[in-house]
Formats: structure tokens, sequence, C-alpha cells
């Protein structure tokens, strides 16, 4: 009944935790109770949600070590119906430490499993690198949501994306899809937008969202009020663009 | 007499390999003769110059596990001046592969200790995180270029990026310093971008350097064509700026 839909770009900065934060807090704001799991040791979706830097605090990186369940690990944000697992620094020992475990790629998963909480829907913002964090987060997924930034560095990375994704589901998970592919910073009218959504266009078809996210200030100001951009400024063209994305997926999900 | 240079901020998409291939062309259309390595496995630096993909070819992976010598590596660019170690997927195994290496932090430095070759200037473009990559490259590094989005997750990034500076300095390399800060896809003119701004000038001074880079559609097209901006649209807003950082450099080091 849950489903899990990690946001994942190896990419540096194409909006993956804009949209792990705008998205969950969309379903959340459609009355969707939604966990957002911050898989980052940057910690940025934490931090856009208002909660401070806490070296103390339970984190993924509790829940990745055994340490903590996700119900202890879970905490209550501002917006009703959405919950944080927050990340912390400790999380960057995480890739080293977890080298040679046996059952490394599945910690998050085996956690989500054992997790009876009442959310819904679990979004996971993953970190810019295709490494043991990223790769639990998407042994964890029933699905990926891939942020774009229609450039040409991010046209170039989507093969090698593509390719992690094939190698998990042949060794780890059959049913992992791809939910979506949505073009973030958005300006249609360069020729290089149109050229590389045309590329996209190809290579994705349906999967390539029709909601399109545009460049927007209250977007980039929301996290230093640390809110999703919704509840800063529900009437701008960021906050609007983010629930046409929820109901979007929602829709498509046939969740509401 | 060789001074190295290296790109890095561990925040996703700021502008990391777009300044590291702009300020290297700088300098070699300066008439300075300059080496670009290219420390990412995405290979942006690489693709950027218009070399395509090639998992054969020699690489920044080839030097670090000890397989090939700088000189063995360097290839010549289409700009005249500018060399470049290319970058290749497999260097993504080297985070793991370095692991348990006693000296996995000084491959890079050993190796451009015995290079004999004429570059004055070297750049490395680094991925965005602080691993075994990155740490080779601050490792090897005179100085650190810090490219900086003014928003505010670039900002709480700031903070670990100094934190590792020290520890680098503490723990390896004393003479370690920061070259500057350069504000990259910037529009002085928003709020955010000025409490931003404000915050880093306190923050490192007159290391927050004159130069500030304007967005401009011609620096995100310009790899699409493997060309730097200055060769790609010599004339534009983006390529001007790119020539000045270059020469702000070039004169704070009193070497032009
Ligand atoms: N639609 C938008 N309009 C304006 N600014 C945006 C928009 N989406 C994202 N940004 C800003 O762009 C920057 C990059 O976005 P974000 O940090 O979400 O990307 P990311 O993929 O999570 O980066 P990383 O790879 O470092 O994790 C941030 O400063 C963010 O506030
Ligand atoms: N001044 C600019 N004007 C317009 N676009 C720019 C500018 N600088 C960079 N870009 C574009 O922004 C995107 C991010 O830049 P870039 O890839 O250089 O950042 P990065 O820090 O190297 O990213 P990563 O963390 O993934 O390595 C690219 O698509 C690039 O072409
Ligand atoms: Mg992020
Ligand atoms: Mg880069």
């Amino acid at each position: 009944m849950r489903k899990v839909i990690a946001v994942v770009n190896q990419k540096g900065g194409v909006g993956k935790t804009t949209t792990a934060i705008n998205l969950a807090a969309g379903f959340a704001l459609e009355g969707i109770a939604s966990l957002l799991i911050d898989c980052d040791p940057q910690a940025n979706s934490t931090g856009g949600l208002g909660f401070a830097r806490d070296a103390d605090r339970l984190s993924i990186y509790s829940i990745l070590s055994g340490e903590a369940t996700v119900t202890e690990t879970a905490l209550q944000t501002d917006v009703e119906h959405l919950t944080l697992i927050p990340s912390s620094k400790h999380l960057i020992g995480a890739n080293v430490e977890l080298v040679n475990a046996e059952d490394r790629a599945f910690r998050l998963r085996n956690a989500l499993a054992k997790y009876t909480g009442p959310e819904r829907l679990v979004v996971l913002d993953c970190p810019p690198a295709l490494d043991i964090l990223t790769l639990n987060a998407l042994v964890a997924a029933d699905s990926l949501l891939i942020p774009m930034q229609a450039e040409y560095f991010a046209l170039e990375g989507v093969s090698e994306l593509v390719q992690t994704l094939d190698r998990v589901r042949d060794g780890f998970r059959p049913e992992l899809e791809v939910e979506g592919v949505v073009l973030t910073m958005y300006d249609e009218r360069t020729n290089l937008a149109q050229q590389v959504t045309e590329n996209l266009r190809t290579f994705f078809g349906d999967k390539l969202l029709k909601t399109t996210i545009p460049r927007n200030i209250r977007v980039a100001e929301a996290p230093s009020h640390g809110k999703p951009v919704q509840v800063y400024d529900p009437r701008s063209r960021g906050a609007e663009a983010y629930m046409e994305l929820a109901r979007e997926i929602l829709q498509r999900n046939k969740i509401k």
C-alpha cells in the first residue's frame, strides 16, 4: 500500500532536495500522510524544513547503522501530515563503514519493511553520487523520480543513471521503475532547453512528466525560512508548479 | 613555480566544472600554459572540452592507481596552451579501492611532484563530495577556489567546507589556503543574493573575489559544443566575466 519514491540524479544541483521537500509537502497538503527521508550527509532537506544541525539527534545514520528504528527517528514537521527522517553529517562515515557489510545495500529497505507508521508515501532525497547511500535509496524504492535541468551536463549524466537503474533491477529489485522525469528550473524559451527536452522526450517517452517547474525566486528563498514553497508563498509560480506536480503523480498512481 | 588550484565545493551544481574549464581556458588565452585535471567520475570537464567518453583512454584513474604518469595521460585540447587530464567512469571505483591504501590522499600530489611539463598553472575540477577524490585534490593543491551560488543551501555548506580545509591543513598541508570565493550565476538584484553575499563577505573578507559571473545562456551552451565559453562566444557576458576572473587571479598571484 505504501509507495516509496527516490528522488535521484548524480548530477549536482538539479533540484533534488527542492523537489523532495516540495513534493512531499504537496502530498501532505493534499491530505496524504507522507514521510520525507533525507539520505544526504549535507542534510539540505533537514535544514530546508527548519531543523537546525544537531549531531546528537537520531538520524538516517542511526537507522542505516542499526542503532535506531524508523519510528524512533521520525520527526513531526510544521506541515500537517508531513514527517521527516533527518540527516546528519555523521552520514558521511556510512559510505566507508558500510563498504564491507554484507547487507550494505538493504539497510534502508529492511528498516522500512519493519515500519508500521501511517504514511502512505515516502520520498527519499539522495546525494549527487551513485554511492552506497543512493544505492540504499534505490533498493528501498518502488520508483525513481528524476529531476533534470534542461542543460548539457545533466543530459550527459542520464545514460549512466539509467545503467545504474538497470543494474539495481537485475541485481536486487526487478520491480523498480521510473516514476517520471521532471524538468526543473525550466525556461522553455531557450534553444538549449528545447534541444535537451527533445532528447529527453525521445528517451523517456511519457515518463517525461507534463508538469515543469519554472525558475522562481520564491523556491530559492523558502528553505532559508525553513518552509516548503507552498507554505512560504502559496500563490507563487513555484508553489503552484509543485502542487501541480504532486497532483500529477497522485493521479498517475490513482491515489487521489 | 607551478601553482595548483583546486576548484572545490561539496554542494552540487554551483559551477565548479564551468569555472574550472573557463578559468583554465582564460589562463591559456592569456598565454599562460595551463593544465586542467578532471577529478570527477562524471567527467563533465572532459566532455565540456569536446572529448567523447572513452573507457580505454588513460585518465586520472590511471594516475591515481599508479598505472600511468601525468605525462603519459595529458591530452592537448583545441585551445592553445591548454592541456587536459581526462576523467573516466572507472574513477568511481577509486573511492572504494583507495579506502585502505596507505598513501590514499597523496596519489595526485605525488604524481604532480614527478611531472616536469611546461604548465605554469594547474586547475583541478572536483566532484560534489568531500570524498577521497576531493581529498586527493585538496592535498595536491596550493590553494582552493570556491565557486558559490548566492543561495541558501550553498551558504549552509560553507562551514563544512572550511572545516575540511582546516583538517587538511592540520593533517597534511599547512600551506593550503583559499585562493578566493567566486559568486557564480549571480543576480545581485535579489534580496536572497544580497543577504547571502553579505554573509560571505563577513566570513571571507577580501577572499571574496571582485569578479562575479552572471547567469548567461552562452555559458550553458558552450559545453554542448565542446568549447570554453570564450571560444564559443568571445563577446558574451559570460566570456568576458571568465576572462576578468582569470586576470584577477593572475594579478593577485603576480603572474601577469
Ligand atoms: N525552481 C527553482 N527556482 C529557483 N531556484 C531553484 C529552483 N529549484 C531549485 N532552486 C535552487 O537551486 C539550487 C539547487 O537546488 P537543490 O539544492 O534542490 O538541488 P540538488 O539536486 O538537491 O543539489 P545537490 O546535488 O547538491 O543535492 C538551490 O539553491 C535551490 O534553492
Ligand atoms: N554563468 C552561468 N550561466 C548559465 N548557466 C551556467 C552558468 N554557470 C554554470 N551554468 C550551468 O549550470 C549547471 C551547473 O554548472 P556545473 O555543472 O558547472 O556545476 P558543478 O558545480 O560542476 O556541478 P556538479 O556538482 O554536478 O559537479 C550546468 O548546466 C552549467 O552549464
Ligand atoms: Mg540536494
Ligand atoms: Mg562538475
